[in-house]
This record gives structure tokens, C-alpha cells and sequence, in this order.
């Protein structure tokens, strides 16, 4: 039931980022955020390239779900 | 040591990342 309530969470935080509502993050999406979050450029890029899997250059849902889960530890 | 502060704080930063989003969208409307 947690899984299934991260899951959740994750989904909407990942509107958050999806501004457009593409389906996927880009690297762009990620940096318009830095008026939003307190975190710089470079850390908006961290926290990208920290969830991106195989570098193709956007974050689906699952990248993203995936980096929530393992930094909360649970498998999602 | 920038090498050091890439390593060690990907996941501190990653942590910042998901908690800001989390207090935006519990937070202020």
C-alpha cells in the first residue's frame, strides 16, 4: 500500500515538473524549475542526469518513480 | 574538492529536489 501511495505522489510530482504535460521531463523542463525550487542550475542538472537511465536525453514517469523510490528505499 | 561534492551530494541534492516539490504541493497554493 505504501508502493501504491508513492506511486501516486511521484505521479503528481512529475506533473509538476511536466509543465507542458508531454509525458516526459527534458532537461529544459527541469531547468525552468529553478524559479520554483530552491536549488540552483547545476543541482537541477544533478537531480537529472542522477534520474535519467539510459541517456536518451528525457525522464519518463518510471525514471522518475524509480529515483523517488530508491532515495526513499522503497522498490517502486 | 569539486570531484568530492559531486559524488557525495548527488543524493543530498536529489533529496532537496523531491522534498521541494513535495512541501510545493502540500504547501501554498
Amino acid at each position: 500500500d505504501v508502493q501504491v501511495e508513492m506511486l501516486e505522489k511521484a505521479r503528481e510530482l512529475f506533473q509538476l515538473c511536466d509543465k507542458d504535460e508531454k509525458g516526459f521531463i527534458t532537461k529544459l523542463d527541469m531547468q525552468r524549475l529553478q524559479s520554483e525550487l530552491p536549488l540552483t542550475l547545476e543541482q537541477l542538472e544533478t537531480v537529472f542526469d542522477s534520474l535519467e537511465q539510459n541517456n536518451n536525453g528525457y525522464l519518463t514517469p518510471v525514471e522518475f518513480s524509480m529515483g523517488l523510490g530508491k532515495l526513499i528505499g522503497i522498490d517502486l | 574538492d569539486p570531484n568530492m561534492k559531486a559524488g557525495a551530494t548527488s543524493e543530498g541534492v536529489l533529496a532537496n529536489f523531491f522534498n521541494s516539490l513535495l512541501s510545493k504541493k502540500t504547501g501554498s497554493p
